[in-house]
């Protein structure tokens, strides 16, 4: 995250961390079940095998293995059918885990938004992830407040790539908060006016983030993904 | 490849032998980049010019902003084609090596499209030294020309009468993008070799119709995509499945979809269970239901934990016959399975007359814990 701040443990226990041998963090995630992690379809670029990978949530800080941390194994990887690496488009993966993760206050998961609930413009959000700061890659997660900009305003960022209904941008022009790289599939999040925290966003792409070229930062439009997300999750739990 | 692995710029996950360096990674593949995709060559190899390690980084660099934006100044016919070579480079299919724009290409575009960017204060980009190109007809060195009939805007980009290059989706907005107004000429999704919405008039690719996934907002690329029986229904991939099989816990359609929305919950009060069977609705009779059923419904449906069962009489006064799903008596062997699979239906009604009513309550989601306080 860029332009963000040390996030205390525990203020976003949906954050978990995709990781594979023997590099370690890739990729963040969010999970989103005690069984189910979403996470963007490119982390899996040439790594599709679930075999490789596992998922670590509950924790803040990488370099420090903390008690409240929990590690799975991942059982099944699905890519969303539809990803185009070429122009980035359906970017979305269900992660299974090989098994359920004990709930605490430091795992748990977050809301799905229901169909069709997009948060609305110049709304204020979050985005959270282990990814690049600029000058160096954090070991404690970070954390960023983000506006929602609209699709027609978005694209007036970038020239060379079409802005389809499957993202969503949030940021701001000068880029002064974002996301970048290493944050990828980690959580953008708003608050509903309960208090409970939806998740809207998975990290997806943008500017070289800590380049010349700014702007916002693109993420996958979970709202568009509800209903293949669910029918993901039941396909994958029942016996048919 | 100094690790035993290739990295993801070695294109994918191929074994390398632990003794090879970098230089020997180099393969030809698929060029990727959306920008390039019009070249007459189609395979790229890694790193580029610019020292990028991937297509995907590339595709995400300042260059790959830079030059479509300084295409539409028209500065030079061929920069674009010039651009492409050194962001994804032509790859050699026996040698699997890079094969250079030539320096006049590169001497060419630098000097008619420099001072385009000086104006608005850029930088032509670093690492673009034309004296790293050889000349045309250099000795053995073969290097790339533009062939006069190369097409100079990209795929992303729509071509103006007056040769101008603008984006794509400026192509029919309702705003004059090109010099000549081209753009805004002949807009209907037909004209595009695309298909129309009825609905809101977007146009989307011909690969969309029947594919599975709505892409109009009223679902009209998913409808009349087959003709079925009259016994049949369609799935959502546009199969046709008898309508017997339908909610049976095994799955008939390829994508699954004759087992989905099987189970719910009807919308009053009483929250009587539903499950579909053979196309029809069917409530549940509760004789033999067991607590793991409602566990195994609410979870079906998404909703948690059942946080009341009850069993309900059937009101005879309410009209229409009542049709009964009853628990199959071996539904335990079942284990794993759908709901549905453990439900069958009988030549009897209900003896109880009594049907399941489930609420569950969802899983806590979305919450963070409280701060914690402490005494100051």
């Amino acid at each position: 995250i860029l332009g963000g701040r040390t996030s205390r443990p525990g203020r976003w226990p949906w954050q978990c961390s995709l990781q594979s041998d023997p590099s370690g963090h890739i990729c963040g995630c969010v999970l989103i079940g005690r069984k189910w992690a979403l996470t963007v379809a490119h982390c899996f670029e040439g790594r599709e095998s679930a075999d490789v990978w596992k998922v670590v949530s509950g924790i803040n800080n990488l370099d420090h293995p903390s008690p409240f941390m929990q590690t799975r194994k991942v059982k099944n990887v699905i890519v969303h059918p539809r990803y185009n690496r070429a122009v980035v488009d359906y970017d979305i993966s269900v992660v299974e885990l090989d098994r359920e993760v004990e709930e605490t206050s430091y795992v748990r998961p977050v809301c799905l938004p229901h169909r069709g609930q997009l948060p609305k413009p110049d709304t204020y959000c979050y985005i959270t992830g282990w990814g690049h700061m600029g000058n160096r890659m954090p070991f404690k997660l970070q954390e960023g407040e983000v506006r929602i900009i609209s699709l027609d305003q978005c694209q007036s960022y970038f020239d060379m790539k079409t802005i389809t209904s499957r993202m969503l941008c949030a940021g701001y022009e000068s880029g002064t908060v974002d996301s970048c790289m290493g944050d990828s599939g980690g959580p953008l999040v708003c608050q509903e006016p309960g208090g409970r925290w939806s998740l809207y966003g998975l990290t997806s792409w943008g500017s070289v983030c800590f380049s010349k070229v700014l702007g916002p930062g693109v993420y996958s439009n979970v709202t568009h993904f509800v209903e293949w997300i669910e029918r993901q999750i039941y396909l994958h739990t029942f016996q048919l | 490849c100094i690790s035993t692995t290739c990295t993801h710029g070695c294109h994918g996950n191929t074994p390398c032998d632990s003794r090879t360096n970098g230089s020997n990674c180099s393969q030809c593949e698929p060029i990727t980049l959306e920008l390039c995709m019009n070249l007459p060559y189609n395979t790229t190899s890694f790193p580029n010019y610019l020292g990028h390690q991937t297509q995907k980084e590339t595709s995400i660099s300042w260059e790959s902003s830079l030059f479509p934006a300084l295409v539409q100044t028209n500065c030079y016919k061929y920069l674009m084609f010039f651009a492409c070579t050194i962001l994804v480079p032509k790859c050699d299919p026996e040698s699997h090596q890079k094969v250079p724009p030539c320096r006049s290409l590169c001497r060419n575009s630098k000097e008619r499209c420099e001072s385009v960017l000086g104006i608005v204060g850029l930088q032509w980009p670093e690492d673009t030294d034309c004296t790293q190109f050889p000349e045309d007809g250099q000795g053995n060195t073969t290097c790339l020309l533009p062939d006069p009939d190369v097409d100079e805007c990209s795929p992303s980009h729509f071509k103006c009468r007056s040769g101008r290059c603008v984006l794509s989706s400026k192509r029919c907005d309702g705003r004059m993008d090109c010099d000549d107004d081209s753009d805004e000429e002949h807009c209907g999704c037909k004209e595009r070799g695309l298909w129309e919405c009825p609905s809101n008039k977007a146009c989307i690719k011909h690969t969309m119709i029947c594919d599975g996934f709505p892409d109009c907002p009223d679902l009209a690329d998913e409808r009349n995509c087959t003709i079925c029986d009259d016994n049949e229904l369609a799935c959502n991939n546009h199969e046709c499945v008898h309508r017997t099989l339908w909610c049976d816990g095994r799955k008939h359609c390829s994508d699954s979809s004759d087992e989905w929305d099987c189970v719910s919950l009807s919308n009053g009060s009483s929250a009587a269970l539903t499950v579909r069977r053979t196309a029809s609705e069917y409530q549940v009779c509760a004789d033999d239901w067991h607590p793991a059923l409602s566990r195994l419904a609410c979870g079906q449906m998404g909703l948690g934990v059942p946080t009341a069962a009850e069993m309900l009489l059937d009101e005879p006064s309410q009209p229409g016959r009542r049709r009964w799903l009853h628990v199959r008596p071996d539904w335990l062997q079942k284990n794993g399975s759908a709901l549905q699979a453990m439900l069958e239906k009988r030549g009897h009604p209900c003896h109880s007359r009594t049907k399941v009513s489930l609420h569950c309550s969802k899983e806590d989601c979305g919450r963070r814990p409280a701060a914690r306080m402490s005494k100051r």
